[in-house]
Formats: C-alpha cells, sequence, structure tokens
C-alpha cells in the first residue's frame, strides 16, 4: 500500500537548510499496524505529512496504492486524502468556531455523502471515543482530550483504508489511551491499514512492527509480536 | 502560596451546566513540587486556569500569597500573572507569526526587563530547553516537541517564583521528557513551586505529592517519595 524510495524533505529557514527527512525507504502493506518513533525534531511528523499526501518531497518517491504520488492532479490527490485516507493530526487541526459533530462531519460532506446519512455516522463515530456527550461542544468548551478525540473520530468516519495518527494518546490519560489503542486494534483486525506516530512504549507494544526515526533518517525497522 | 476553598467552575452549553470543577480544598506550600492527575474531561485545565489568575471561578476562594484573587483589580492580577507566575498552556498559545525567540521575550517585554537584557534572557532560556538552533524559526517551522519546548522556556524566561505546567511533556519522547523534568527538578532545588498537570507515571513519579481528579472533584491528595 505504501512504497517510498529515498524520500526526502528539506526546508529552507533564512540561509539554513533543515534536513527534516533524509532517504527515507519505507514499505508498508495493507493491513499492517505499525508504530513510528523517535526523539522529538526527528521527522516523524515531516515523514506522516508526506505519506498523507499532505505535503510533497523535496527528492525520492512515494508510490500509494502502486500510483506515484507525484503525478496526481490536484483533484486525485484530494480524492484519495478524503476517500482513502483518514489523517490524525498532532495539534488536531479542528475549526474553531463549529461543534465537534460538525467538525466530525466535514469530511462526509465533501466525499459527498447523502445530507441524511451525515449526522447518524458523525454521531456514531463520537460515540466509538466517548464523546456522545460534547457533540454540540466547541473546541474552546472541549479539554484537551476531548479535541484530541474528536480529530479522532474525524478521522475515522470516511471508513478509510489507511489510518495515520501522529501522537493519538498524546493529550489521553493511560486509560482513555488505552480505549483508543483497543479502537484502532479492532479497526485493523478489519483490515484497516494503522500508521501511528507515539513517544509512549505502551502505545508502542500494540505494533507489528516499530520504525525509528533519528536526525531525520530512518535508523531501525523491526518486528515484534504485538500485546 | 496556594489556598484554595470549595473552589468551583460551571460552564453553561445550550441547556446544560457542565460542573467542571467542583468543591476543590488546595493548599501548595512554597517550594513543593506537585503533580495532578486524572481522565481526560475531569477538571485538570479547568483548575490550572483558576490557579493561573487566568479564570475567575463560579464559586469558593481562591488565595495567592496570602491575597484573595477576586479581590484584585484588573492590573493587580496582570502584574502577579507575569511577575509571580509561569504557565506552559496544555495546547501552547504560541504567537504564530513571529520566532520562537520573540516568543520567548515577550514576558519580558510585558515585564518592562531593559531592552538589551531581553534577548540573552531568551536564549539562555531556549538553550535550556535544547532549542538554541531553533531560535528564528516560527512555530509553524518547529516539531510539536519543540513549539512545547518554546511554549516552556517562555514560562521560565521571567524566573517565576511559581510555575504551572500543564501536560508539559505531553508532545515529547521520553527521553526529551526527562530532561525537561530534570529542569524543573532543579528549578524546585531553587525554591520554585512547580505544580504539573501530567497523565504519564513516569513523569509524576519525580512529584512529592500527586493530586488527582475524577469529574470534576479533587478526590485523592498522596504524599510520595520523589526519584
Ligand atoms: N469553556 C468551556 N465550556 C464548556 N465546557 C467546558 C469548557 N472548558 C472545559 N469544559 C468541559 O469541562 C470539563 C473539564 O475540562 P478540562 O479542560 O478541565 O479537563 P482536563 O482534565 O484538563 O482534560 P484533559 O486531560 O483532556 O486535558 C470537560 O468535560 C470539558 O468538556
Ligand atoms: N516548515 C518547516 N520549516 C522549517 N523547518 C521545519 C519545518 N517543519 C519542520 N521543521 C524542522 O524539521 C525537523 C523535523 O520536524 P518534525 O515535525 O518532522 O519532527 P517530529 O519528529 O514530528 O518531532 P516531534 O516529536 O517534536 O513532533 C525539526 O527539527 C523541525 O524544526
Ligand atoms: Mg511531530
Ligand atoms: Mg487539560
Amino acid at each position: 500500500m505504501i512504497e517510498t524510495q529515498s524520500l526526502t524533505k528539506d526546508y529552507v529557514v533564512g540561509a539554513d537548510v533543515v534536513h527534516a527527512l533524509a532517504d527515507a525507504d519505507i514499505r508498508i502493506d495493507a493491513g499492517e499496524l505499525v508504530a513510528i518513533m523517535g526523539p522529538s525534531g526527528s521527522g516523524k511528523s515531516t515523514c506522516m505529512n508526506l505519506l498523507g499526501c499532505l505535503d510533497t518531497p523535496s527528492a525520492g518517491s512515494y508510490h500509494f496504492d502502486g500510483v506515484e504520488v507525484s503525478s496526481m492532479s490536484t483533484d486525485q490527490l484530494a480524492a484519495v486524502r478524503n476517500e482513502k485516507i483518514g489523517f490524525v493530526f498532532q495539534s488536531f487541526n479542528l475549526l474553531g468556531r463549529t461543534s465537534a459533530l460538525h467538525n466530525v462531519e466535514m469530511p462526509l460532506i465533501y466525499g459527498n455523502t447523502p445530507a441524511r446519512d451525515r449526522r447518524p455516522r458523525a454521531v456514531a463515530a463520537l460515540s466509538a471515543v466517548g464523546l456522545a456527550d460534547r457533540m454540540d461542544h466547541t473546541p474552546a468548551q472541549l479539554s484537551g482530550g476531548q479535541m484530541q478525540r474528536v480529530a479522532i473520530a474525524r478521522a475515522l468516519v470516511n471508513d478509510p483504508a489507511l489510518l495515520l495518527a501522529d501522537e493519538p494518546t498524546g493529550a489521553l490519560d493511560t486509560r482513555t489511551g488505552l480505549e483508543i489503542m483497543a479502537l484502532f486494534q479492532k479497526l485493523n483486525g478489519t483490515g484497516i491499514t494503522v500508521v501511528l506516530v507515539t513517544h509512549e512504549p505502551e502505545v508502542a507494544r500494540f505494533a507489528q512492527r516499530i520504525l525509528r526515526f533519528r536526525d531525520g533518517r530512518l535508523v531501525s525497522d523491526q518486528g515484534q509480536t504485538p500485546e
């Protein structure tokens, strides 16, 4: 499903070049559950943004479902992002002026889901993350962990084939975090590919494989027996 | 230093009342290092915002350094927040259009630090959190954990007597998180009072005392031997 070769991303800041990601070769097959770990600033979110077709690499190639992403048109990319990928952002990126429910409905609106189906599907996604009683709150009326869970519900509402989650339990207490991991494991059991960035060993142990980054480079790729 | 009685905060959302914090009696003496824990949505950030004089309670009282906070004028509150309290927000609250360095200088500007002293003090604070080489980046040019550390540096730059940190290691890998906790422990050793919200047991073990919240109520207050 995911195949990158020498994937590279550089940023220019003033007179400096930041090598945020350098020469990453990553292969993830459909149905895998993979964890990405590494120190702060080591390139994890940069990598995730490239895998999610939210950004373009400076060099190297990325084949998603067999198609080279750089050859896709703007419309094709938008369709892939909406229909095939669910993305949980490290800083949530919720719409500030609208309710949790409407935030979760957004991917359904973009994907042309019939209007009568949107609310029940959004309510189901919010219930799955324990927020049925917070549907009408705006982000400013939610706790940090509640905002994170709205972002998770929004990523799942369109039944994506690939879930990319950047630190999805970072703002959650241990028990709520484990409930979310149980949900991800259940979705993975139905065939959804899950790639998640985490710094918590408690979360990484659910994965079948751990990719470790350091200073923009992929330094190890180890299988493990998930718990 | 901190003394609350029946501290209560309610929010009205549509036809509902959310009892975000109910009847909290909290006493924290100068020089303590206290951890606050509890499930997502249990009232931790609500409590921190009240302790940081960023919000006013619906009922109950809060004495900070012997003065009832509700009796302070707007100017007195602003002075307390700037001179005595350093606050690390759960969602960082950095100024998006300006550099890390300028973000950290803001409390010095508000506090009338002489212009020639601001840059060296801000640089020192950023170096203490490992970000000397990211001073000129704006928040959009920083990783999640780097933004969190800019927020920490900003909270420390004015040498506050009280540090309130809401999930200060939430976006950090384990090792960087331990470096930040070592920094907090060192500051606490010089007499700074530290109150931090965390969901990570690895972080809570640095505290001398743990306050636990559930459904807006303080349910336990236990001393422990810090490591
Ligand atoms: N401005 C607001 N309006 C309405 N409800 C609010 C508001 N702010 C917080 N709440 C509600 O109050 C409760 C407590 O929120 P708070 O942010 O204190 O939780 P928390 O313990 O910090 O959670 P987390 O660990 O997820 O950050 C939550 O259920 C939240 O939905
Ligand atoms: N838009 C940008 N412009 C310049 N530099 C950037 C930009 N985005 C990221 N960087 C830099 O690239 C490096 C990698 O950033 P990235 O966000 O991928 O790290 P990360 O591994 O996700 O870190 P964290 O665990 O702290 O979230 C960092 O050092 C960061 O400062
Ligand atoms: Mg990141
Ligand atoms: Mg909170």
